[in-house]
């Protein structure tokens, strides 16, 4: 069930 | 230089345990507050977040910042010829290429010496922000853990339902659907075995318990474990030890 994201869409990359 | 001496090797043992499934080379961050390591796993959806506090070392000297750029798997290796009850000494100079490690036994009838080599570890540190999380839930560390491998031998995801009722672990698969619903406890002797549910708004997320299985080997590092969660963010699960913490955040399974 649903799609796995990462935690680039959520943390400020450097 | 580097110099941190820690009562009980256990403590960097089974921290080490904890991490390096998930993440194969970090640089430990070694500043005059203490060891930190942030790195994420190589899909991106885990990050570790591990804070070892300069006052949980007895002594602790460090008189420039440094990253040391270590292979968990081989620190491990290193680590496995300490005993649980050594007190492990860890130094380094202010351009290393070692790392050296002493262990000693209680009564220092026994001194093991070795050097580990470092390397050059180009790591990209993710601004983590301040959040107010919706639903703060403490637990024992054991159930926890006991919660993601039952649900694991019945489907990959969990959904995590933290409600004013409880919080609910739900997983449904091709064998079938289980569930297991934790509400809030209060034993005032053993406050370690309590759960307790702090919400300010309802809170549904989907994990993968490959995840959420792999951060449960931090278990024997605390008693109790915090699960913070707001709806369409990363979970936080918060393992505190004395002198620090070990923290994991995984993204969610979000709606096609």
């Amino acid at each position: 069930p649903g799609k796995q994201a990462t935690l680039g869409s959520f943390f400020a990359m450097p | 230089m580097l110099e941190a001496r820690l009562a009980q090797a256990a403590v960097l043992k089974k921290t080490l345990d904890a991490i390096k499934e998930l993440v194969t080379d970090a640089n430990f961050d070694c500043s005059d507050g203490g060891i930190s390591l942030q790195a994420m796993d190589n899909s991106h959806v885990a990050l570790v977040s591990l804070l070892l506090r300069a006052d949980g070392f007895e002594p602790y000297r460090c008189d420039r910042n440094l990253a040391l750029g270590i292979n968990l798997n081989s620190l491990s290796k290193v680590l496995r010829s300490a005993q649980n009850e050594d007190i492990i000494t860890l130094k380094a100079a202010d351009d290393p290429d070692n790392l050296s490690l002493t262990f000693e036994s209680q009564n220092q009838d026994r001194i093991s010496e070795y050097e580990m080599k470092l390397m050059d570890i180009d790591q990209e540190h993710l601004g983590i922000p301040e959040t107010a999380y919706a639903a703060v839930i403490t637990m024992p560390a054991a159930e926890f853990q006991r919660i993601c491998r039952d649900l694991s031998g019945i489907s990959e995801s969990v959904t995590i339902d933290a409600s004013k009722d409880g919080v609910k672990f739900a997983s449904a698969g091709d064998i079938g659907n289980g569930s297991v619903t934790l509400k809030q406890t209060h034993n005032p002797e053993e406050p370690a075995l309590s759960t307790s549910i702090e919400l300010s708004e309802s809170v549904t997320l989907t994990f993968s318990l490959k995840y959420l299985v792999n951060f449960t080997k931090a278990t024997p590092l605390a008693g109790a474990v915090t699960l913070q969660m707001s709806n369409d963010v990363p979970l936080l699960v918060e393992y505190k030890m004395e002198g620090g913490y070990l923290r994991y955040y995984l993204a969610p399974k979000i709606q096609d």
